[in-house]
């Protein structure tokens, strides 16, 4: 039986406007709507109602996974990357917050203009500790020095800053895979959280910004930031469909609280609202 | 490449008679799925592919051509109208200062950006000076101060107490009475749905009467560049656009869109962190980089 008949087509090119304008993108779209068909088709659901709460559980599904961050070892060492402005600085000062026990920062961004100084307010604001050397400094060094202050100090967490870069900088992602390295030589199975922000503003391009950070220093979470501006961060979708990659947090301004662990239903049905 | 998919799908078609409809209808889904991938938005896509289809269809098949070809420069010559032609130039207020004003959502580049501008209107003969009105970000005036001083421009602050539209108005006296010529506010990152930064934008540009508002820009930005260029329309004006982080690959159809959506033009490119790395927008180069 032919389920897309005249009297449905616009219900979905509507369902396409809906998940393309969310920056869902082309193919995970075509996904979606193709399982979607093919459950109502079998299920023989053809209330445009019915059919929007399947989608809704088409997409939750799609972006369930693991949200919780691994912060059983002592220290904890997460490593924050992500491309120019996403939020990396910020979310850092949210997780001291959030995140239970000792919590120290290593201001890995020594680079930017002023970025130890904003990532040393919130160290005053929040509390915790902020290992960091002067701008111009070489990050792994920082990155080190941090590491074993946290094992000496025997903090619960260590948060690491890291200046913003584009994947196609090849000598910027250099740089973090360096970092990375450090970290690791320091402590074997660290950094144990990899946690990239992702502007939930951005459009196709957020995907191969992750594959290509993934493909260099793997990452364990991403942290969907500005969710509280116009943009329905439907990219999610595509990086969950695509990479797999879970989706552990969302941030939804600017203040220490706005930082809450991802949920899928409530993202899908937000993504429908 | 658009190119390629497109004399995919019109394989077999040689030079004689005209662009059947129904290889219309492959080359026009082509070039939707190409402009959607670019991000460009889901309504302007609709209309640029309705302009092309009536361009397309009964077109004369060249013999010099193949149709594919023909198809990509119809696409070629939508897009470059609709990016509008050539560079526009910085114009300079008749009265000296000249004050110009960015705004933006958060983590767009502003705060780099207004280094960039003053470095490179200096390179024009131009004194420059810096306002910082971000009175939330931390550390906002310290990032503003130190790009000042790496570049020898002065910076006005007045610290994050102040409102700042308050911070604005004196600081444009202060740079006025230093008889510099060229004013360049920074203000804070904002959304658009976050209505009193909005209207605080308003206030900043009403107290200072800027000879141009230019809207900061990620070229990642995805759907929603329309409604957010459309909000900071409404509220402050904006003349033209910076379009930032174009080192990056994004295709950018977020700036077609909003040149379409709005009618004002992208003025300036951002092409890296490094305060040179800052120069006039050329059209002509987008159309390439959007159809990918
Ligand atoms: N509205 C909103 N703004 C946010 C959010 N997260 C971060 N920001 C803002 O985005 C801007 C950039 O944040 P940063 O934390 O400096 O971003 P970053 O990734 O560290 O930037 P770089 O280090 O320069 O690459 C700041 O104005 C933040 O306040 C969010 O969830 N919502
Ligand atoms: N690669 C690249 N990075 C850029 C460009 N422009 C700005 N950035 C980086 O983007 C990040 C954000 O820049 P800011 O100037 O702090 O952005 P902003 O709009 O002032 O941020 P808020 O004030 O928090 O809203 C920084 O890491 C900049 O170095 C560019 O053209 N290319
Ligand atoms: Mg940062
Ligand atoms: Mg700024």
């Amino acid at each position: 039986a032919e389920f897309r008949d005249a009297g449905d087509e616009e219900f979905w090119e509507r369902v396409e406007e809906i998940l393309i304008s969310s920056d869902v993108g082309v193919n995970t779209t075509a996904k979606l709507v193709a399982e979607l068909e093919q459950e109502a088709l079998e299920k023989n659901i053809t209330s445009s109602d019915q059919l929007r709460k399947l989608m809704i559980e088409h997409a939750a599904r799609m972006l369930e996974g693991p949200v919780e961050l691994d912060i059983s070892r002592k220290p904890t060492v997460v490593l924050m990357v992500g491309v120019n402005g996403t939020g990396k600085t910020t979310t850092i000062g949210k997780l001291v917050n959030y995140l239970p026990g000792e919590v120290m920062l290593a201001a890995g961004d020594t680079f930017r203009a002023a970025a130890i100084e904003q990532l040393q307010t919130w160290g005053e604001r929040t509390g915790a500790p902020v290992v960091a050397r002067q701008r111009g400094a070489d990050a792994a060094a920082v990155a080190h020095e941090a590491v074993e202050a946290a094992q000496q100090q025997n903090a619960d967490v260590l948060l690491v800053d890291t200046a913003g870069r584009l994947h196609t900088k090849i000598n910027l992602m250099a740089e973090l895979e360096k970092v990375r390295r450090v970290i690791e030589r320091r402590i074997p199975d660290a950094p144990h959280e990899v946690l990239m922000t992702v502007d939930a503003t951005t459009g196709q391009n957020g995907l191969r910004q992750v594959k290509m950070f993934a493909e260099s220093v793997g990452v364990t979470g991403i942290i969907l930031t500005k969710l509280d501006g116009t943009a329905k961060g439907g990219i999610a979708l595509a990086i969950a469909n695509e990479t797999g990659i879970p989706i552990k947090m969302i941030s939804v301004g600017e203040k220490v609280g706005d930082l809450h662990p991802f949920d899928a239903r409530e993202f899908a049905e937000a993504l429908f609202g | 490449t658009l190119g390629e998919r497109l004399n995919t799908a019109l394989d077999g078609v040689r030079g004689s008679g005209n662009l059947t409809e129904d290889q219309v209808k492959k080359v026009t889904r082509e070039i939707r799925l190409a402009l959607l991938e670019a991000d460009v938005n889901y309504g302007v896509v609709k209309e640029f592919v309705s302009n092309v289809r009536e361009r397309a269809t009964g077109a004369e098949v060249s013999k010099a051509l193949s149709p594919g070809q023909q198809v990509v420069k119809i696409v070629d010559e939508e897009l470059a109208n609709l990016m509008g032609g050539t560079a526009h130039k910085l114009t300079f207020a008749s009265r000296p200062p000249t004050v110009v004003m960015l705004a933006g959502l958060n983590g767009h580049g502003k705060t780099t950006t207004a280094g960039k501008l003053a470095l490179f209107v200096r390179k024009l003969g131009k004194s420059p000076y810096l306002i910082a009105c971000d009175t939330y970000r931390p550390a906002a005036i310290d990032q503003l101060q130190q790009i000042g001083r790496e570049l020898n421009v002065p910076v006005y602050t007045e610290g994050t107490e102040p409102t700042p539209e308050d911070i604005a108005e004196r600081g444009l006296k202060a740079a006025r009475d230093g008889g510099y010529d060229f004013v360049i506010v920074d203000t804070a990152g904002r959304q658009v749905l976050d209505a009193d930064m909005m209207e605080e934008l308003k206030r900043v540009r009403g107290r200072i009467k800027p000879h141009s508002v230019m809207l900061v820009l990620d070229v990642v930005t995805g759907q929603n560049a329309v409604e957010v260029a459309q909000a900071f329309q409404e509220y402050a004006d904006f003349d033209g656009m910076v379009l930032t982080k174009l080192d990056g690959d994004a295709r950018g159809g977020a700036a077609l869109s909003v040149v379409k959506v709005t009618g004002r033009p992208v003025r300036f490119a951002s092409e890296g962190e490094k305060m040179s790395e800052f120069d006039y927008f050329y059209p002509d180069r987008m159309a390439g980089r959007i159809l990918g």
